[in-house]
């Protein structure tokens, strides 16, 4: 595993962290969006059929249970615990799950690498994953008061991302016959959706005023 | 020949 890799898995790590610190500990989900959540979870359980059937390392197994645990309990605390669900903002959340659910099912049914059902869940989870940040993205805008977690959060996944990309390339010179473009390109059109709010990011930190992103 | 398909990333 190279640096890349191990950078970009413990900045999702983070993100995770930092999420659930803000509903664990300030009991509030406030601009979280539960759609980008449920995606998440949606992403996670349909990649990881593989964790009972294939062993590649103690890191793997416990990452992946790490995101299958952490993402379930996020959907569960906003949906269903008492204090936090009050802070959901539930009015401007109204992205549809399946206007990107079904799209990203038909591709994995139409491109992927095998037609095996392993093999399609593995593929529709990377082109969900690659979508699932819009419901969020698009909360973000609409919410006027960008808290700094729930920035540090959005950062966070997007740098997760952009490292993930930099493995690749590492990979792609390093190993032989290391070519997947269906992870990558999914890869890329989901680092891609961040630089708009990078770029708002960036500015904000430079000026040190409040993240607010144009409507 | 194929390559073995591992998904050894997250």
């Amino acid at each position: 595993m190279n640096i890349f890799r191990f950078a970009g898995d413990m900045t999702h790590l983070a993100s995770v962290l930092v999420l659930l610190l803000k509903i664990h500990t300030i009991k509030s989900c406030a601009g979280i969006s539960l759609k980008t959540q449920e995606l998440y979870a949606l992403v996670f359980a349909t990649r990881y059929l593989d964790l009972f059937t294939d062993y590649i390392s103690l890191y793997n197994t416990l990452m992946k249970l790490i995101f299958l645990g952490s993402s379930f309990s996020i959907v569960w605390y906003i949906r269903y615990h008492k204090i936090v669900r009050r802070s959901y903002d539930k009015d401007q959340d109204t992205f549809r799950h399946y206007f990107l659910v079904l799209p990203c099912l038909l591709l994995a049914l139409l491109i992927n690498e095998k037609f095996t059902f392993r093999e399609v869940m593995w593929t529709f989870s990377l082109y969900l994953e690659a979508v699932a940040i819009l419901p969020q993205l698009v909360l973000l805008q609409r919410t006027r008061n960008i808290d700094n977690l729930t920035g540090q959060y959005v950062f966070l996944l997007g740098a997760y991302r952009a490292l993930y990309i930099l493995n690749w390339i590492y990979r792609y010179f390093t190993e032989p016959h290391y070519v997947h473009w269906i992870t990558w390109i999914s890869g890329l059109v989901q680092t891609l959706l961040y630089a708009d709010f990078f770029y708002y990011y960036f500015q904000s930190w430079k000026n040190n005023v409040k993240l607010e992103l144009p409507a | 020949l194929e390559q073995p398909h591992m998904h050894d990333e997250l």
